[in-house]
Order: structure tokens, then sequence, then C-alpha cells
């Protein structure tokens, strides 16, 4: 079944809309739970070679914004407040 | 060069880092 998959899928796009509706912490969220998703169909579910390089790349991606998403979390938490 | 692929076990490490608050 590739629920997870289609879970996944679903995760990274609202993630991607609450990116770009500037809801940082949000976004973040939805980022780290779609890499949970994707990770769970990589590891568990059979998918071929160039399924899992390509879900892997995902993850990759995700993570990375999720980083910077974080950093400026962190900074504008640090930021007096105004 | 072939832009190397992370593994399953990188995701797992920094999917942890990010979730240490």
């Amino acid at each position: 079944t590739n629920n997870n998959l289609q879970k996944a899928i679903d995760l990274a796009s609202k993630a991607a809309q609450e990116d770009k509706a500037q809801n940082y912490e949000e976004a973040l969220r939805l980022y780290q739970a779609a890499v949970q998703y994707f990770l769970h169909v990589v590891k568990y579910e059979a998918q071929g070679d160039k399924a899992k390089h390509s879900i892997r790349a995902k993850c990759a991606e995700y993570l990375d914004r999720a980083e910077k998403l974080k950093e400026y979390l962190k900074k504008k938490e640090k930021a007096p407040p105004a | 060069a072939k832009k190397s692929t992370i593994s399953d076990d990188e995701i797992e490490r920094q999917l942890r880092a990010l979730g240490v608050d």
C-alpha cells in the first residue's frame, strides 16, 4: 500500500504552502513529518532503486530547507521583541 | 561529478538533529 507515500507527498506539499505563506514554524513541522514518512517508505516499502534514489534526494532537499527555517526561527526568537 | 545521494542513515541523522530543540 503506498498510502505512506501519498501521506509524505501531501505533507511535503502542505509544507511548501506554509513555507510560501511564511508560516515557518508550521512549514518546519510539516517538512520534518514529510521526511519521516518518505524515510519510512524508502526503508520499509519496496521501491525500485530509481524511486528510492529520487525519494532520498527529496528528503535531502526538504531537510536542507527545514534546517534553514530552524536557523531563521532561532535567530528571530533571539531578536529583541519589537 | 555524480551528485552523491544522501543515505538513509544520513537522512535519519539530520532528521534527529532537526527534532532536537
